[in-house]
């Protein structure tokens, strides 16, 4: 018996509108120390690696670890019908077919009940190693967003240059050529605050569709942490009280 | 212009 129930309700929504785009279906890894996912996008470009504490439910339990196969499509339809106030429990039986959701309102004036049918999937699991990374960017993660979003329209490649005073995100397309740079700063606001932690310069090419897809977290953690080392993927990690959502994303590289 | 490169290109399969 596996089953979690998540006072707040709004985050779990937030988590899968925030990968939703990315990942179609994934396998839940429950075990009694977290919920987990890792799951490359269609063209293998995308990585998205998602850590739930069990600790930091309201109840958690789970006799036997379990990998639970789920359309992240049709999850995202059913917790559209929880209202972000709702609390959610999740709960699957021993090698369950179906996931149920339990959505319950604050004041327990309603109920709502769904079973998900769930997939056996084949899993892809990339083996992650452990590394110290030559940059690490923190930043605010509206600020982050709106600075991709707005380059977007210039081109679809992003090159992020980070030394130890500042982050440089630049652009190259057919209008011209811009750049925003950013000192690193401890600004008492959070949309100006930015904290460099660079061993190494780093200067590497990222598509910004990607990044505007990762960007969809930011509603999960005001902060996001870019970690960066030459030719290897960079990861944007947002943390928040539950746990963590990152997103890895393969460079592009001059041929 | 720069290649996209693939997540295979730098991790294994687990």
């Amino acid at each position: 018996m596996f089953e979690a129930l998540l006072g707040n309700g709004l985050i779990l929504k937030k988590i899968i509108e925030s990968i939703k785009e990315l990942v179609t279906e994934v396998n839940f890894e429950v075990t009694s120390e977290a919920i987990s996912l890792q799951a490359m996008d269609a063209s293998h470009v995308a990585l998205v690696v998602l850590v739930l504490r069990a600790s930091e439910f309201e109840e958690y339990r789970c006799d036997r670890p379990q990998t639970l196969g789920v359309s992240i499509t049709n999850l995202a339809k059913l917790l559209k019908i929880a209202g972000n106030d709702d609390s959610i429990i999740l709960r699957a039986e021993d090698e369950a077919h179906v996931l149920t959701l339990v959505f319950t309102g604050k004041n327990n004036e309603k109920m709502c009940e769904f079973n998900l049918n769930l997939l056996t999937l084949d899993s892809e699991h990339l083996g992650i190693p452990e590394q110290e990374y030559s940059a690490e960017v923190t930043m605010s993660s509206s600020e982050f967003s709106r600075i991709c979003r707005e380059l977007t329209q210039v081109t679809d490649t992003l090159n992020l240059s980070v030394d130890k005073e500042s982050v440089k995100f630049a652009v190259s397309g057919d209008i011209g050529t811009g750049s925003i740079t950013m000192k690193a700063n401890n600004s008492d606001k959070s949309e100006e605050k930015l904290i460099l932690n660079v061993s190494d310069t780093v200067s590497m090419a990222f598509a910004l569709r990607y990044l505007n897809l990762f960007n969809k977290a930011s509603s999960l953690s005001d902060e996001v942490v870019l970690s960066l080392s030459p030719e290897v993927p960079v990861v944007l990690k947002f943390a928040f009280d539950l746990g963590e959502l990152k997103y890895f994303l393969a460079p592009k590289i001059a041929e | 212009k720069p290649a996209q490169m693939v997540l295979e290109n730098f991790f294994g399969k687990a």
